[in-house]
């Protein structure tokens, strides 16, 4: 053996790279596999044995279960560091006219025409357009918040579940406060209709917009020493009359009485509650690759909290979206909840591998597809998302205005 | 990447309350109307 040992003359031999890459697949594919087990094994809660509240896991055919394995936020980032590579100048023009010609780039309608003052691809991505090639409808409630296709659009339907086409349900409150499945619409106690459900049956409280909480069904206009229900208010004046009379209401037009005792705003307001329901509505837009990748406000609208969700980054394509349920759950995606006119309002950009960076103009702090510090913040919180108010924005408002089309910020390559 | 909005509105029925006018599938601009009340 100690002849062998020392006379045996090493040689070196290189070995084929495609051995050594499989070895890396193979070593990454059993971290990942060994943290989902330990993650499974946490995430068991006895007081929860089916898990209806566990974390949403990326489910799905074979396609899925390999891009789960892969590291989908380290390779965004190496995509977004190797798109801000400076290029050649003279190199600028063809570059971009080529990547404009595979991807559908309309380059007349970019605000800066000079392609060489584009440094690099991420540069040119992020273009401006001109103002005068997007013209925003001012007669509509609600405008597109940026160019692309409508894949899904409708009415949420009970129990917050959003409406399922082609493989795309999601649950409402995953989507926008990362609970569970099973936790009801009302995930924004502030909207009226909320407080209505909020109370339980038969005993229903209600906030009038003057702030005095009032019992729906009994007297509405309490507070201002009259004495009237919600029922009696807007069903018809026979009925109230008679009440009237056995409780010295005043009669005729009862309509024209209260509005001029509690103020147009508040019988708007419950006209809303007894005539006019509200109902919440949804819209899915997916941004192509050569799209216009920054977002614009799609209404007038005050937004007041931002929830940050570290999730991974799968790409959003829509044959993905199709056979990946719970996608926007898993993506990480900024979740802007406010409120408008006619009610809460949420609008929730969802990124993906190939643009992992979303950007609010008005939020400098937001920081996304970075290892750093989105993340352990997450973690060290434990309920799955970063949160910032916007309340300092403006008090009288109780957050940050937005006017229809103002531009909000967008998507950055990586 | 994807951009999703919800949002509460009036019931959209007997002509009133809210209504899309933009169907699935079709390609919209920045700024093209989507919905009316």
């Amino acid at each position: 053996l100690r002849s062998a040992w020392n006379d045996t003359p090493i040689k070196w031999y290189p070995i084929p790279v495609g051995l050594g890459i499989a070895y890396l697949g193979f070593k990454h594919y059993s971290t990942v596999m060994e943290r989902e087990r330990q993650i499974a094994e946490q995430d068991y809660d006895p007081n929860d044995p089916n898990n209806k509240n566990r974390r949403v896991r990326p489910s799905g055919p074979w396609q899925v279960q390999i891009l789960s394995t892969l590291p989908l936020k380290a390779l965004s980032r190496v995509w977004g560091k190797f798109n801000e590579i400076p290029l050649p100048v003279i190199f600028r023009p063809f570059g971009f006219k080529l990547y404009a010609y595979i991807f559908g780039v309309n380059i007349s309608e970019a605000k800066n025409q000079d392609l060489k003052s584009y440094r690099n691809l991420a540069e040119f991505f992020y273009r401006e357009l001109d103002p005068a090639v997007r013209p925003i409808d001012s007669s509509s409630a609600v405008v597109s918040p940026s160019d692309g296709k409508v894949l899904m659009l409708g009415e949420v339907r009970e129990g917050g579940r959003v409406e399922n086409v082609k493989g795309m349900t999601y649950s409402l409150d995953a989507l926008l406060s990362g609970q569970g499945e099973e936790k009801s619409a009302s995930s924004n106690p502030a909207s009226p209709a909320v407080l209505f459900s909020q109370a339980g049956e038969g005993t229903t409280k209600a906030t009038a917009p003057g702030g005095q909480v009032v019992d729906s069904h009994e007297a509405f206009a309490k507070m201002n020493g009259i004495s009237y229900t919600v029922g009696e208010l807007f069903s018809g004046t026979e009925k109230t009359a008679q009440k009237a009379e056995d409780q010295s209401l005043p009669t005729g037009d009862i309509k024209q009485d209260v509005a001029a005792a509690v103020g147009p705003k508040a019988v708007n307001w419950f006209r809303n509650q007894v005539e006019g329901s509200k109902r919440l509505y949804f819209a899915v837009i997916y941004l192509a690759p050569g799209d216009y990748h920054r977002f614009h406000s799609p209404t007038e609208w005050v937004v007041e909290t931002r929830r940050h969700f570290a999730g991974e980054l799968f790409s959003v394509s829509p044959y993905l979206q199709a056979i990946m349920p719970s996608l926007f759950i898993l993506n990480e995606r900024v979740v802007l909840l406010g409120r408008w006119k006619h009610g809460f309002f949420s609008m929730t950009p969802v990124g993906a591998t190939n643009v992992g960076s979303i950007v609010l103009n008005f939020d400098r702090e937001l920081r996304t597809n970075s290892l750093t510090k989105d993340t352990k913040a997450d973690s060290l919180k434990g309920h799955g998302y970063a949160e910032a108010h916007y309340q300092l924005a403006s008090k009288l408002l109780g957050g940050h205005p937005l006017r229809r089309g103002e531009e909000m910020g967008g998507f950055r390559l990586g | 990447s994807t951009i999703v909005l919800v949002f509460e509105a009036p019931e959209g029925k007997d002509g009133k309350g809210f209504k899309w006018i933009v169907d699935k599938g079709k390609t919209v601009k920045m700024g093209e109307a989507m919905g009316v009340v």
